[in-house]
Parts: C-alpha cells; sequence; structure tokens
C-alpha cells in the first residue's frame, strides 16, 4: 500500500 | 483602493468553480500586476495557486497591496445573483473588511450590489520553486476529465507512467482494474484535440484519485490541461487563462 506524502514536505514555506 | 472589473462575471464565477470544491478560506491577494492566491487543502496534500493578470479585466485599478480573506462558499452564494454576461466588478478599500461584488446588466440598466465580509485567514504562503519538469503533457481537458473519472471508479489511487511515446494511466482497485493509453497526435482541422509529449526521462508516478477529481474541475476555465511530472516530486496540473493560470501541485504516494 503506498503512503500519501504531504505538499508541506516539497515546498517550505516562505 | 481596488476596483476590478471584468467584462463578464462568468470568468471570475468559473475561476473559483475551478478550485472551491477542495478549498475553502483563501487570501486574494491584489497587487498592481494582478490578483494571485494560494491555498492548501485541509489534507495538506494539494497546494491549488491562482493568478489572475491585469489583463484578464476589463478595468483593472489597485494603488496598494490588499489582502481579500474570503471564503469561497459564500463569495459562491453572491456570484450565482449576478448573471453570466452581466459585468462584475470588485471594490475594496485600503484595509478593507468587506469586499463590494457590484454586478451591472448594461442592457437593462440593471445593477445588483453585494457586501461579502471578509475573514482574517491565517495561513503560510509556501514558495513554489521553479522545477525542471522530466516530462510535461498536453492534452485536451475533457479527455483527462474522462481518465480521472473512469478510472477512478475502480480504486483509489491512480497511476501515470510517461515513456518515449506513450502516456500511460492505470488503476488496480478492489473491483477490478483499468489501463488507458493514450499517444502523442497532432489533430491539423482540430489542434485543440492534440495531446503533445515532451519526455526527457520516463516518470511513473501514483497520486490519489481523490484528489484528481478536485483538480479536474479546473477544466471549467480551459478547454486544455498542462500535466508536468517529476520523479519523488509534486506534480504541476495548470490550466490556463487568458492572462493567467488555476496550477494544482499535487503531492505523489510512495511505496512505504
Amino acid at each position: 500500500e503506498k503512503k500519501q506524502r504531504s505538499i508541506a514536505s516539497f515546498f517550505s514555506s516562505k | 483602493m481596488l476596483e476590478a472589473k471584468f467584462e463578464e462575471a462568468s470568468l471570475f464565477k468559473r475561476i473559483i468553480d475551478g478550485f472551491k470544491d477542495c478549498v475553502q478560506l483563501v487570501n486574494f491577494q491584489c497587487k498592481q500586476d494582478g490578483i494571485i492566491a494560494q491555498a492548501v487543502d485541509d489534507s495538506r496534500v494539494l497546494l491549488v495557486s491562482l493568478e489572475i493578470g491585469v489583463e484578464a479585466f476589463q478595468e483593472y485599478r489597485c494603488d496598494h497591496p490588499i489582502t481579500l480573506g474570503i471564503d469561497l462558499a459564500s463569495l459562491s452564494k453572491i456570484l450565482r445573483c449576478g448573471n453570466n454576461n452581466d459585468t462584475l466588478t470588485l471594490i475594496a478599500e485600503d484595509t478593507p473588511d468587506s469586499v463590494m461584488l457590484l454586478f451591472e446588466d448594461t442592457k437593462k440598466d440593471r445593477i445588483a450590489e453585494f457586501n461579502l465580509k471578509l475573514m482574517d485567514i491565517d495561513a503560510d504562503f509556501l514558495k513554489i520553486e521553479e522545477l525542471v519538469y522530466e516530462s510535461t503533457l498536453n492534452l485536451p481537458a475533457t479527455e483527462f476529465v474522462r481518465v480521472v473519472r473512469e478510472l477512478g471508479q475502480l480504486s483509489d489511487s491512480l497511476n501515470i507512467t510517461v515513456t518515449k511515446e506513450t502516456i500511460k494511466f492505470a488503476c488496480d482497485g478492489d473491483i477490478g482494474s483499468g489501463t488507458i493509453i493514450l499517444r502523442p497526435f497532432i489533430n491539423m482541422e482540430n489542434p485543440s484535440e492534440s495531446i503533445k509529449l515532451e519526455m526527457d526521462q520516463p516518470v511513473e508516478l501514483t497520486f490519489g484519485a481523490k484528489y484528481l477529481a478536485d483538480i479536474v474541475k479546473g477544466s471549467a476555465l480551459s478547454d486544455k490541461v498542462a500535466i508536468r511530472l517529476s520523479s519523488e516530486a509534486p506534480a504541476l496540473f495548470q490550466f490556463d487563462l487568458k492572462a493567467g493560470f488555476l496550477q494544482f501541485f499535487l503531492a505523489p504516494k510512495f511505496n512505504d
């Protein structure tokens, strides 16, 4: 079963 | 002072319809060169990024940067009050607590004025680095909507594999599996039906079908969608406006 990643793990907050 | 006039209210309606189902509280940042907005869905998997350029408006004036914190569900109620071919003007003071939506039906000389209370939305603004994507495909939005609808019935995950000459959408769920293969082709008579593929590297990614079901609502804005993919990176689904775009960045699933 594949796990869903979060978008925040790719884009840093400004 | 912000005064942003759409020639047709339907454009702003379609823009909001494109993403109101996956995010609700959105800060619209109005600047001199247009309006931008960014929001992340509750599951923090999908990032929506909107840009509306000055050229998308019949008239546009924004003396100072203004942030409009808006509940899209409330905005939609007011947008239903205008006719598609009314003009729609957004009007706000410099530090507003509400935004006015002014609908004008020039033929019947009918004017409707609504004020939407603004909200103080504390949302961090994510920096979206310009990624170099390994594969880019351009296809008719209707084809993308159909693939997502048909395969989304069979599984909650949808796999996209791009190789030299083929784009494969596949799913494998409890009730069964499905595979749809598209190939690049140029339709001379009807170019918007063409499918274009630029593949620098083969890519295979898996996404949550429920997020794709939200993303396809962007097809209200454009008859084409650009899908940009890179391994281990969020996919970009972009619907272009005459001046601007609606972008969805979707984080992939990965093997544990």
